[in-house]
């Protein structure tokens, strides 16, 4: 923050653009400063109005200098902003010997440039956080798929508080009660003497010696894998997780992404029909890889790496009871376990033979 | 203090990055006889806030950043304050 408590004391503020860069259509200008303002206003109370003439809060314009401070042709500083104020504050500068692009990584993009010098204009300084979009030096982003990282939330929230709640704005992601009788768990694998289950953008960490298991986000243990996926297993031999979510493969060993990954469902001799699997299941034993999809599955072989002759099988063959979809799939302790909507079927792989049905819930201990 | 194996031009860069970002004055007296150079501890404060390593030496890394397209913040002109 830059101290003194620079923030405006109301929350409907406004802006004003008072010229446009060449480089860009004043369509663009216009949607790329609009989306820059929407990043704080969706997190905060403040509202923004654009006027056409006259002050206004935040007035905003491509110049090449004058106050106090000259831009330094192309390069270098790309714009700057004043904190919240009379006359100057809030007003926000952009070098306009820089090449300004809507979303091409060709140029400077003006959305990024113009959501970093809004944060300015409401009250932040600059950040530390490499990440943040507060921090200093310019770096390309995607603006299509920009997500204003939690440092900046921080921040904001602390001089505006958070967004009223409104009947309009999509309600945030709930955690998923991985204890609700009726879950049907996205996919689970083993990790390193752990097991794990995963649902949404969730994932919980069942260890040996913890009573309950442990919540997270996927991305908080894998960054880089996604979100929602349909199956995951694990090979020991390789120390390596494989997570799947429509035609591709994730890898990861530890928390680290295996180099060459993602990978298509075809790189492990999936037909290209195949458009996503349902579950995976590593047998620890044969070392072989069943791949479920519909009511039939693959089975890869993991040192051949190849998919075995004489496949698809279909599931109530291999797997006595078994009559609907498989969602999950793991092996403990010499047991295979098959998720099947809410149910948890105990089978022993070698012989087929079902031993127990159980409740999805069975292994997450819940009370 | 090491010297750093950089031109005059880059030093000139350097200083004025960070007078415009760091708040460097450059000051005479018995501070700098000391040998405490108030280059080289704005040099350490803007390696610390990049985390780069702190040398308090203009090496390449520390030039690298600075010469990184990048905002020019400010705070209202009106109360002289750094910024």
């Amino acid at each position: 923050l830059f101290g003194n408590n620079f923030k405006w004391q109301k929350r409907s503020l406004t802006y004003r653009i008072e010229n446009y860069t060449p480089d860009m259509s004043v369509a663009e200008v216009d949607y790329s400063i609009d989306k820059a303002l929407q990043v704080w206003a969706k997190v905060t109370p403040l509202k923004f109005q654009r006027i056409y003439s006259g002050i206004a809060d935040i007035m905003i314009s491509f110049v090449q200098h004058g106050d106090y401070n000259s831009f330094d042709g192309p390069g270098k500083t790309l714009a700057h902003a004043f904190a919240p104020g009379d006359g100057l504050g809030g007003d926000a500068h952009f070098d306009d010997d820089e090449f300004f692009t809507f979303r091409s990584n060709r140029g400077v993009v003006l959305f990024i440039v113009a959501a970093h010098e809004f944060g300015h204009s409401l009250g932040l300084a600059h950040s530390s956080v490499p990440g943040a979009l507060m921090y200093p030096t310019y770096s390309y982003r995607n603006p299509d798929t920009f997500v204003l990282p939690q440092d900046d939330v921080r921040g904001i929230q602390y001089l505006y508080g958070e967004k009223d709640p409104s009947v309009d704005d999509p309600k945030p992601p709930t955690t998923p009660d991985v204890c609700d009788s009726t879950m049907v768990l996205d996919a689970v694998t083993t990790h390193r003497g752990e097991i794990i289950f995963f649902k949404d953008s969730f994932l919980w960490r069942s260890y040996p010696q913890s009573q309950t298991p442990q919540q997270s986000l996927i991305r908080s243990l894998w960054p880089s894998a996604p979100v929602d996926i349909d199956a995951a297993y694990e090979n020991r031999q390789l120390d390596t997780v494989f997570l799947f979510k429509g035609r591709k493969v994730w890898a990861f060993t530890g928390n680290q992404p295996v180099r060459g990954y993602p990978k298509t469902l075809t790189a492990f001799g999936l037909p290209k029909a195949v458009r996503k699997v349902d579950a995976a299941l590593h047998d620890v034993n044969s070392g072989k890889t069943l791949f479920f999809v519909g009511n039939s599955y693959f089975s890869y072989d993991e040192s051949r790496k190849t998919m075995e002759q004489g496949y698809p099988r279909l599931v109530n063959q291999a797997f006595t009871g078994l009559t609907r979809r498989v969602t999950a799939a793991f092996q403990h302790k010499g047991f295979t376990y098959i998720y099947s909507g809410p149910y948890m079927y105990e089978y022993d792989l070698g012989t087929g033979t079902l031993h127990r049905v159980l409740r999805n819930s069975y292994f997450l201990r819940c009370t | 203090v090491p010297l750093s194996e950089v031109s005059m031009e880059d030093e000139s860069f350097a200083k004025n990055y960070l007078k415009k970002f760091f708040n460097l004055t450059e000051e005479e007296g018995p501070a700098v006889r000391r040998g405490i150079s108030p280059l080289n501890k704005k040099l350490a404060e803007m390696q610390r806030f990049f985390g780069l390593k702190i040398t308090g030496s203009l090496d390449a890394d520390t030039l690298a950043m600075m010469k990184k397209p990048r905002c020019g913040e400010y705070i209202s002109p009106y109360r002289h304050t750094h910024t």
